[in-house]
């Protein structure tokens, strides 16, 4: 089921974003008890595909699921092993020269904006850093008015 | 004893 509303929300025949289906996915990795650690990795492999409007839509995926899928889900996506993996995006020695710049820009408006949002996140923030001293990114992205704001806490895990 | 082998892993990734 986690798959089959990825494949959903992040179908590139489609241009708007489809909102039922991120939340459906986002309900789903709350429901299903390996979701919060086998969601990110069905996230990377489609943010990593060479269809930009794929990638862009499955980064739209993850920062609502960073917002509101609960802490496990983002403490899987704080690691390194998940944040190499956008990384790879950016890296001319990995994905890099085959990425859209729409593509790695919204990755490191992302990242960017998760040092601002979870200072707490040494991992990210250490990532951002190495990303800046290799020159990957030349300096930091203006974020928009709406995105300077923390997103609301993660709901209780009861709920 | 599993989380703190799993930090051990847990590295960027070379540039």
């Amino acid at each position: 089921a986690l798959e089959l509303w990825l494949n959903k929300a992040t179908d590139p025949s489609v241009s708007e974003q489809d909102w039922a289906a991120i939340q459906n996915f986002c309900e789903q990795v709350n429901t299903d008890p390996n979701g919060p650690t086998h969601a990110p990795w069905l996230l990377a492999h489609k943010i990593q595909s060479p269809q930009e409007r794929e990638a862009l839509h499955a980064l739209t995926v993850l920062e609502t699921c960073v917002n509101h899928c609960g802490e496990k889900f983002h403490g899987e996506v704080a690691k390194f092993r998940f944040l190499n993996e956008l990384i790879k995006v950016l890296s001319p020695k990995y994905l890099g020269s085959w990425t859209t710049d729409k593509v790695k820009g919204r990755v490191i408006e992302m990242l960017f904006s998760w040092t601002v949002w979870f200072p707490e996140d040494i991992k990210i923030r250490d990532a951002y850093q190495m990303l800046k001293k290799q020159g990957i990114v030349k300096q930091d992205p203006k974020l928009p008015a709406d995105r300077i704001l923390p997103p609301p806490s993660p709901r209780p895990r009861s709920s | 004893l599993g989380e703190e082998s799993e930090e051990r892993d847990d590295h960027l990734l070379p540039m």
